[in-house]
């Protein structure tokens, strides 16, 4: 399975 | 005090069922601009945004910026005992724990209140900065809700190609696989038909079709979908909410092995 990546690893927290 | 009235109730009907599979607790901004929203899955990789202009609303009162937390089933079950030709309004007094949906049949001979209690939610809000995307897919959103449905029963995920042939939807199981591929179409009848492509260079991701099969549940709100699609950003699967706003669904890419 391929993993999944986060939003948080896009988008900063505000 | 807070005083939103929207003649075209169903729509508020539409949005509750097109998000509360995707979120369950979330915090409704009201402020001068609109009512909007911005919630996370519990496991924080899809996001939704709605926005709901203040223009769009028949009457819209909201003398300071205001944070309501709603369980998403709790405000359904208040809705559903709205008629779909009803008009809606929400009201809340500054400071209360309450929120009141009052339900007004088309010729105001049934006028209904429901109280709901509402909870604090300590809910991370992101930055999402507008962005230049690879490319835009425009397509019917009842199109592209049957490619989600299709492909969900052949895999798990799927690989959005964007070319200059058209966009191919891609998957594999178990039992095999299938790839669909819609070309771009402007000669229809109707615009809310046609497939647009705006490509600004090929892009291929993969994404979980749970989420994309979650975010069709808002079909009933556009007769239209847009795919905004970045190799390095997540997906961007929005439904204008005609004159009045849209929702937005983010979904983070699986990894490329």
């Amino acid at each position: 399975k391929q993993p999944q990546q986060a939003l948080s690893s896009f988008y900063p927290s505000v | 005090m807070l005083e939103l009235r929207l003649v075209q109730g169903s729509l508020l009907k539409k949005v509750l069922e097109a998000i509360r599979e995707l979120v369950t607790d979330a915090n409704f901004d009201c402020s001068a601009t609109g009512f909007s929203l911005q919630a996370m899955d519990s496991s924080h990789v899809a996001l939704v945004a709605l926005l709901l202009r203040s223009e769009g609303f028949e009457h819209y009162r909201c003398d300071r910026n205001l944070s309501m937390g709603m369980n998403l089933n709790n405000v359904s079950k208040m809705l559903r005992c709205a008629g779909n030709n009803d008009i809606i309004t929400v009201k809340a007094d500054d400071g209360s724990d309450t929120v009141t949906f009052m339900f007004e049949s088309p010729n105001q001979d049934k006028i209904a209140d429901f109280e709901m209690k509402l909870m604090d939610i300590d809910s991370e809000h992101l930055g999402i900065p507008d962005a230049e995307y690879q490319a835009i897919v425009r397509m019917p959103s009842s199109e592209f809700a049957r490619i989600c449905k299709d492909l969900s029963s052949i895999g798990d995920t799927v690989i959005i190609s964007v070319t200059k042939e058209g966009v191919k939807f891609s998957t594999a199981g178990d039992i095999g696989t299938a790839n669909i591929v819609c070309r771009q179409n402007k000669t229809v009848d109707k615009p809310e038909e046609a497939t647009i492509i705006e490509m600004q260079e090929p892009v291929s991701l993969t994404f979980a079709l749970r989420y994309m099969n979650s975010f069709t549940k808002a079909t009933p709100l556009s007769e239209t979908v847009t795919i905004s699609l970045s190799s390095d950003l997540p997906v961007v699967v929005e439904y204008k909410i005609a004159e009045m706003g849209y929702i937005r669904f983010y979904l983070a890419p699986k990894i490329e092995e």
